[in-house]
């Protein structure tokens, strides 16, 4: 119901943000 | 009838309250697993953290608003904490299911990644309670002058905003239940930090630029058309 604009492509996530990957 | 602001602060504090009450303050049976899948498996440190990002939050949380206000911060912690807890459990989930990986050790090794994640937890609290604060109604027992609104969290948890920048997504995601308003706030304080807070001197987001301009372009720049 918000329209939050989603940035992240499919292939990141919070592992990539922090490095993880 | 149509909400007056104090109503619908009050009904969204009501939702959280009750949204959470299923959510333990301790990480529940699924977390344990993830845990206990780790390389190195995190669950003393984690209890570790939130006790002592705890102490923090309650002695600037009295600060901020009274010493005889301490059992709200209580309050508002033990939502955090929950919230903390079920948002990371479903970004795992997510993140189980994306990459089939259940070893993540090194990101649930990570203090950067557990405080923002906690961080960005009791913004939600905090934002859901405050308010009524940006709309100068005197509602949740903070007076409207306490200003606990972001990016008091940052402050209190010595947080970088560029590392609580990189949760606010993945947390919008990975918990359906937010509130549009909650949302829209999250996102402010996204715009709030790309356009000052992350350029601050301290920031670590100069030596990741540094780094990745000593990495090299990684794509050529376009040619210019004739």
């Amino acid at each position: 119901s918000h329209d939050y604009h989603f940035g992240l492509e499919d292939h990141e996530g919070i592992s990539e943000l922090f490095d993880c990957d | 009838p149509p909400q007056t602001p104090v109503r619908a602060a009050m009904n969204s504090i009501a939702q959280l309250r009750v949204d959470l009450t299923a959510s333990g303050d301790q990480p529940s049976a699924n977390l344990a697993v993830y845990f206990k899948n780790c390389t190195v498996d995190p669950t003393k440190e984690v209890l570790q953290r939130v006790e002592s990002l705890s102490q923090l939050f309650f002695q600037r949380f009295g600060q901020a608003v009274g010493p005889r206000c301490v059992g709200l911060g209580k309050q508002r912690f033990t939502l955090g904490i929950r919230l903390y807890y079920r948002v990371m459990e479903s970004m795992l989930k997510s993140e189980e299911k994306r990459l089939s990986v259940q070893n993540f050790s090194k990101l649930l090794n990570d203090s950067t990644f557990h405080t923002s994640l906690l961080a960005c937890a009791l913004e939600v609290v905090m934002a859901t309670y405050g308010g009524s604060s940006t709309t100068g109604v005197y509602s949740n027992g903070v007076s409207p002058e306490t200003d606990l609104s972001f990016p008091w969290i940052l402050d209190v948890f010595q947080l970088a905003a560029f590392d609580f920048y990189k949760v606010i997504e993945s947390f919008i995601k990975a918990e359906p239940n937010l509130t549009k308003d909650i949302v829209k706030h999250l996102e402010r304080c996204e715009y709030q930090i790309m356009e000052s807070i992350a350029w601050r001197g301290d920031s670590p987001l100069f030596e990741l630029l540094r780094q990745t301009h000593e990495d090299g372009p990684v794509e050529q720049a376009e040619p210019t058309a004739t």
